[in-house]
């Protein structure tokens, strides 16, 4: 297990705390190396998300503001895009890409969500560049630009789009 | 390095040669349901060498190509172009902008060129390599992919975040 | 018939007991992520008979009892209460009146009540044959869910339309 | 294969094509009944959501307003969902359960479908009683009454709601 991906592995885990705990406003968010012999600390029965499969793998630990440790899968729709939206952009921020396709992937937001994850994003552009498919209008309004897509008759084509009110 | 220019021709409901260019930043691409918008991001996974038809939607690789509408025969090819602002050198290519083009009818298996000069795919995935665009990128997310990440077994996310390293 | 009101008390989220009324026509159930709204849904299906405990999201039946929170204790027991107004005569019941509980705690299994009165699951399932209601309905449709029916084998959407027969 | 079976089927295969037309703004759909010998008429390599399971299956046909008939696969996350409610609003119809719960179905329609289909909604809501979890401001103001939910210290609770302007 190299140093560098150990290294590694600490800046994602600072990034991904950090980076839940903006966008959940206050909540905690870990990765935790297990094993083949010993399962997740937090159910006897790991579903298919904590199955390690030969070595150390990763889990995700998360706890939103103001509840406990909960297991991944007794969260809320939401709750699990945004602790999935923070690992990704932790990622993004340690080891940026060249650029980052993100097809609405804020659809299980509420308004809230949407908003703290769209000037995350708005932040993260300064370093990278970022094309986001989109029907939110605040993810639309933290854009640098409008893409406008159109279809006539079957055949899509591009359309110049400016924000209403 | 920084996307510059995506062409569209003849992929999926692209029947007419769009031509989108990518400024810095985050750019929001937005439309009605089934105007195009995810096709315009798999026009993008399909140039850099995506081989699963399956993660595309389709069934055969000719599905990309378009199939025609009640007003509009179905073309004979899908090509599909990607250019790179590459002044930076990330690309180890002596280019200052670097293009990738993709091609495919109904007969055939796929052709690359990158700046006009036939390739395989395999050039392209050497030119790509440490750009966070190839293989089981964290950096493209798809429609209903996001909690992919959340899903992945843990030896699936350590991969990520050594790709990240 | 008519749904009239539900009781929820230590299920899941609903540590304190709440009473909710339903009435005729559309009612949209709102909140932020996490809030409890598929909770309460879970809850429905729940006293209805739900069998599986991963299509509420848990790992054992003693998941959808209230776990505790930095504030509040864990619960013994999580109950839930379902009332129908039955004055069309639509259950097979002589009551106008219907209400069906459910009881577990963290030791044992389920337990049942009809208007008070102890009955096996079997009995709540007779009670529901042909409401739509039992077993595979279409009429619930869970969270990240509705395109089920697409993805359902030609075989199970003839047995959906059997079921509307 | 009784007759009754064939007469809801009729009904259904009616209903369906009517509410998609009008979900759609003008498309089309059907209900086919296909076979294990015969696939389907439009692929040779059938996914799973036409892989008939003995005997006659019923396969979804979808033609979205100014296309040509699509295998489902090919179609947009949005169209994929206005499919599903139309053919879930077609059984609901035919024969109606007796309440129906929908947890955030909408999820991947645009501002557009989801006007069509909470106005649609509505009026299913003069026959019928449902609950529906919604994000989405139209489905909203849609609605006959709210409920709403909110956590407090990790435990659920019922709010009364107003709509904004
Ligand atoms: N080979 C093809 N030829 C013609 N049209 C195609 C082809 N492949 C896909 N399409 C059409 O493209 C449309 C889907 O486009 P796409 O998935 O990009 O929509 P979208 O803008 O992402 O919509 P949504 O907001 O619902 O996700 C479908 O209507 C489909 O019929
Ligand atoms: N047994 C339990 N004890 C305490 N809390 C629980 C229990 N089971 C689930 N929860 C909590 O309930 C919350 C999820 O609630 P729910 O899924 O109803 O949210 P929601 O309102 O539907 O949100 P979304 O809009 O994101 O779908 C989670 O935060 C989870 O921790
Ligand atoms: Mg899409
Ligand atoms: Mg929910």
């Amino acid at each position: 297990l190299g140093t560098r991906y150990l290294a590694t592995l600490g800046r994602v885990r600072e990034a991904f705390a950090a980076t839940y705990g903006r966008l959940s406003g206050g909540g905690a968010a870990d990765l935790e190396p297990v094993d083949e012999d010993r399962g997740s600390a937090e159910a006897s029965d790991p579903p298919s998300s904590i199955r390690p499969v030969g070595g150390l793998g990763l889990e995700v630990i998360v706890r939103p503001p103001g509840k406990k440790p909960t297991h991944l899968s007794l969260l809320s729709g939401g709750e699990r895009t945004l602790a999935a939206i923070a690992l990704l952009f932790a990622l993004v921020q340690v080891q940026p890409a060249a650029f980052c396709i993100l097809d609405e992937i804020e659809a299980a937001l509420d308004e809230s969500n949407v908003v703290r994850c769209a000037s995350f994003l708005r932040e993260l552009g300064s370093h990278g560049q970022f094309i986001m498919v989109t029907h939110q209008k605040s993810s639309m309004e933290a854009a640098d630009r409008l893409i406008g897509v159109t279809m006539r008759d079957g055949v899509s084509s591009l359309v110049s789009i400016r924000l209403a009110g | 390095m920084l996307l510059k220019r995506l062409e569209i021709m003849g992929f999926k409901s692209f029947a007419d040669k769009v031509v989108i260019e990518f400024g810095a930043g985050v750019s929001a691409v937005v439309g009605p349901n089934g105007s195009g918008k995810s096709n315009l991001t798999e026009a993008v996974r399909w140039v850099l060498g995506e081989g699963s038809v399956r993660s595309l939607r389709g069934q055969r690789m000719e599905d990309v190509i378009f199939g025609g509408s009640p007003t509009r025969r179905p073309l004979p090819l899908a090509e599909v172009s990607i250019t790179f602002d590459n002044s930076d050198g990330t690309l180890p290519l002596a280019f200052a902008e670097v293009t990738v083009t993709r091609r495919v009818d109904r007969s055939g298996g796929s052709e690359y060129c990158i700046n006009r000069a036939e390739a395989r795919l395999r050039d392209v995935h050497e030119l790509l390599a440490g750009t966070g665009l190839s293989g089981n990128a964290y950096a493209i997310v798809g429609q209903g992919q996001v909690e992919e990440i959340l899903a992945a077994r843990p030896a699936e996310r350590r991969a990520m975040v050594e790709e990240a390293s």
